[in-house]
């Protein structure tokens, strides 16, 4: 438990830059492959040339997705975790020095894909977003409460796949405020676009109150 | 590191008990919503009566996939972690003894949904077999090293999304085989039942060497 409580002091050092910079910063987290980068790229491209973006890569291995996200235009950090599975708040605090902060920008920090660990490790950030896809299952928000409780937002995305699965989405949606009342739902294709303009109002928002 | 030469002892232990008993263990991997529950329903309908099967369910939270296997009629333990990320010996050894393991028959264990932790914790297992599902990218693999590298089969499953997916089949084998050159590979589906005589064929071959 020490670990947790050293973490979440470089936490709370990290919003504090993070608020004096008045930057909003985001912690992306989901099973692996839910579609974080996909999301990520589309994301860059709607709001270029109108909001700063920064972004932080968390991965085992490889800078594969800092790579696409670079390829879209924005300045990224590829952060590999090896064994570890999960971000934490030293290594985006590192990383953060490293980059382009500026005022009324998003910090846009995508998680190592895991539905656990991620849960327990504040790393800074003004929210946790949870992306579920349609194709992992109704049952993920019951089985991996931790995740959802923590996010106050969750995409659910890959909603262009719905006519070619047996995916009850509004069955996903009660277990998901069964876990988490407060929870805010939005029914997302990071590839077809539907739900995109409500998700980039929601960080146009967030990037406002942070100026 | 003195938890992992702990649990390898642990899981020496587990072996044995299963050589003399004569039964094939496997311990099933992936990420979360991956197929492993689905799969292992689908099994125990097409063995049914010809070779005893015993599960080992690991959650998070709730009993749901063991519910799922013992309505499909065969004995489960279902093992909550918690906060845990993994399964480990200790607790597969534990939910053993609970279980009617039997000569010739199979021991299926599903890990929790999570490509990192697992790879690392030895169950005392035959093999691990992990599943990728096409609606999760081709890069997996590559991310996600040590758990295929661990696994000695992988199942590339959900193959009846691929006519909605713009998903290269062969990119993410290549991917597999660069990490891991020796991995088996088979393309199946658990709803649709591609794959499946394969993936039976090989459990019997396991159950048959095991007695
Ligand atoms: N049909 C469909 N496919 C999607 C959508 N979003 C992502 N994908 C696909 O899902 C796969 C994984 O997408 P990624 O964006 O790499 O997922 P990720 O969450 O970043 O994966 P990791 O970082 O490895 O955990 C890719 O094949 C994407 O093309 C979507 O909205 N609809
Ligand atoms: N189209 C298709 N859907 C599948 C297939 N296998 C599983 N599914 C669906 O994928 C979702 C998740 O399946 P599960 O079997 O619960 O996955 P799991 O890996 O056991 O999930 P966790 O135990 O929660 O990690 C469900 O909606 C299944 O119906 C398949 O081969 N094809
Ligand atoms: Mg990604
Ligand atoms: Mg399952
Ligand atoms: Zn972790
Ligand atoms: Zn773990």
């Amino acid at each position: 438990q020490d670990l947790l409580a050293r973490n979440d002091a470089e936490a709370v050092a990290n919003r504090k830059t993070l608020a004096q910079l008045g930057v909003f910063a985001i912690n992306l987290v989901s099973s692996p492959g839910s579609g974080k980068t996909t999301l990520l790229v589309e994301t860059l491209r709607r709001l270029a040339g109108e909001v700063p973006v920064a972004v932080i890569e968390g991965d085992q291995q490889t800078s594969r997705d800092a790579d696409r996200i670079r390829a879209a235009g924005a300045p990224a950090i590829q952060v590999n975790t090896g064994k570890g599975c999960h971000l934490d708040a030293r290594m985006v605090g590192q990383a953060m020095q490293r980059l382009p902060l500026q005022n009324g920008g998003l910090l846009l920090i995508e998680n190592v894909g895991n539905l656990v660990c991620p849960a327990a490790f504040d790393l800074g950030e003004a929210h946790k977003v949870a992306i579920l896809s349609v194709t992992e299952g109704e049952d993920k928000p019951l089985k991996y409460p931790d995740m959802f409780r923590a996010a106050d937002l969750m995409l659910l995305n890959k909603c262009d796949l719905l006519p070619h699965l047996a995916f009850d989405a509004d069955q996903a949606e009660a277990f998901a405020r069964r876990v988490n009342p407060a929870i805010r739902i939005i029914r997302s294709s990071a590839t077809h676009g539907s739900g995109m303009d409500e998700w980039i109002d929601w960080l146009r928002a967030g990037a406002a109150a942070a100026r």
